[in-house]
């Protein structure tokens, strides 16, 4: 059950600290960009993440507009203009949309490969 | 929050699963458990809306993986495969804090648990308004079990939540995606066949149609050829689909349809029911006021039972019984098995390659109209027989020969099994 603190349950009225920030200027843009994987820096995704995660700047913020509004059939000019906020601003998934650049690990000792992969 | 996400933090329960990059790209097991978390509950749906929700939304995957979900209310939560839940801000111990109402609205961790923003207006697919719980969840299980986000118009793997009418179904890029992390649903058929239905177009005339169904156990789908995959909702339960036959484990159907006589038979164990087609349900007694069932041996004499399976052939008007490595040709007309017969079933519907054959013990034979075609099955393999278009293409090919075995689920997409505890969903 939700608690309420007024009588007549005025409260039950989303109070505006829980509104999500509106993406609206460049800072916040950079970070979007950066938090669901378009900067080409892989956002941080797992449980300890050290520190902000980085913002693209420059030529590369350009890159990661145009990137963002192809996908978003938005016309790629690397400007972060009113469609492209709008469609920041569109509601979403909170997993990055980019997949990240391949592990840098050593190759893996031979072995069968993984069951997924060589079912069919 | 008011859902005290600290003291689940202290507990331990940390993120699971994986980061995109990580190791494992998929579940390596067949069934898996899901729990809602009691401590981490929606404040806008019912519970029972919620369990409703997700496990409908399980059941979608389900219906085109060979996967199997099971909602698991008792193991300790370290044993859960998938667990979910409801929080605001900085929630449940995880270190993705949520930003509010607007935005992000869920995040899941690959083969790991799925958390839902409180702070969102989630509702059931009945309303118009506010986000749709059940595409959310659909959206994260896909996260959870591997897929990424894709921009592929009609996916639910947008990220972006696309309002759209209540009812969304998995498209093809989703089941394509999915299946080449889990590959296809294989299985064997206890009977498939083409049911012919009669309906009067806008002008009035009478139009022949026809549905592919394939039955299993006590389950049933209905084949959309024109789409290439079942029904949206499909399996169905026989007992809620077919009123009056068996349960489950259905031998053969035939449908003799000829100018005078149009009588559709399901066969089990030694016996037979009559299906009317206009009433949708089988028969309780024939014209004489003898009841159905009755006995195979009665209705079909020389027929054995119980039977492997069974066709009708139109064009020559009989029907094709088999059992074990035999075939029974069965005149229609004069009741009677035709003199010849039984014949091994090689000899009637020899290999096209030599050995590559059923032998014996077919699951399923059945005449596609969609494919103007003969198919037998067997485990999870099929192989056509040779129509009149392949025999004036090549005429070296034998008549009623059998073309080298195929994989089912090569030619007829997702039909799959979900849990029994989803089956009335």
């Amino acid at each position: 059950e939700s608690l309420f603190h007024s009588r007549d349950r005025s409260d039950l009225e989303p109070s505006p600290l829980r509104q999500a920030k509106p993406i609206a200027d460049l800072h916040a843009a950079q970070r979007f960009l950066s938090r669901y994987g378009w900067s080409g820096v892989w956002a941080a995704w797992g449980p300890s993440p050290e520190g902000p995660p980085e913002t693209p700047k420059g030529a590369a913020l350009a890159e990661a507009v145009r990137r963002f509004q192809r996908a978003n059939a938005l016309p790629a000019s690397g400007e972060l203009d009113a469609a492209t906020l709008a469609a920041m601003n569109r509601p979403r998934c909170g997993v990055p949309d980019m997949r990240p650049p391949p592990p840098s690990a050593p190759p893996s000792p031979p072995g069968p490969p993984p069951r997924a992969r060589s079912r069919r | 929050s008011p859902r005290a996400p600290l003291s689940l933090s202290r507990r331990g329960w940390q993120p699971r699963g994986y980061p995109d990059g990580g190791a494992a790209q998929a579940f390596s097991k067949r069934t898996l458990s899901w729990r809602l978390l009691g401590e981490a509950l929606s404040s806008q749906l019912s519970v029972a809306d919620q369990r409703r929700i997700v496990a409908l939304a399980f059941r979608m995957w389900s219906e085109v993986t060979p996967l199997d979900f099971r909602e698991d209310l008792a193991a300790p939560g370290a044993a859960v495969d998938i667990k979910l839940g409801f929080g605001r801000g900085r929630h449940l111990g995880c270190p993705r804090a949520f930003d509010g109402s607007g935005q992000e609205f869920a995040h899941a961790w690959r083969l790991g648990d799925i958390h839902f923003d409180d702070d969102e207006h989630f509702t059931p697919p009945t309303s118009d308004t506010g986000i749709s719980l059940l595409k959310v969840a659909v959206h994260e299980i896909g996260h959870v079990l591997g897929l990424p986000h894709t921009y592929r118009t009609g996916s639910i793997m947008q990220p972006n939540y696309i309002p759209q009418e209540p009812a969304f179904e998995l498209d093809w890029s989703d089941r394509k995606a999915i299946q080449k992390l889990y590959g296809s649903c294989e299985g064997s058929f206890d009977t498939a066949f083409d049911w012919i239905r009669k309906e009067r177009n806008q002008y009035g005339e009478v139009m022949v149609r026809f549905s592919t169904y394939f039955f299993r156990n006590s389950w049933y789908w209905l084949y959309e050829n024109r789409n290439n995959r079942t029904r949206y909702g499909d399996p169905i339960q026989i007992l809620t689909g077919w009123p009056g036959i068996p349960t489950h484990n259905i031998d053969a159907f035939v449908h003799i349809w000829t100018w005078k006589r149009d009588e559709r038979y399901f066969f089990q164990g030694n016996q037979y029911w009559r299906y009317d087609s206009d009433k949708d349900q089988a028969l309780t007694e024939d014209e004489q006021g003898k009841s159905y069932p009755k006995l195979i041996s009665e209705g079909f004499p020389g027929i054995p039972s119980p039977l492997d399976t069974a066709f009708y052939d139109r064009r020559q008007k009989l029907i094709y019984f088999f059992k074990e490595s035999l075939v029974f040709a069965f005149d229609v007309n004069r009741n009677r098995v035709l003199n010849s017969y039984p014949k091994r079933i090689t000899e009637v519907f020899p290999a096209v390659i030599p050995q590559n054959h059923p032998f014996r013990n077919i699951d399923s034979a059945y005449y596609s109209y969609a494919y103007n075609s003969i198919f037998f099955f067997k485990g999870n393999a099929y192989w056509k027989v040779v129509n009149d278009k392949d025999k004036q293409q090549n005429s070296w090919l034998p008549a009623n020969g059998l073309f080298p075995k195929k994989f089912i689920s090569e030619k007829w997409f997702d039909v799959c099994d979900v849990h029994i505890s989803t089956l009335n969903m």
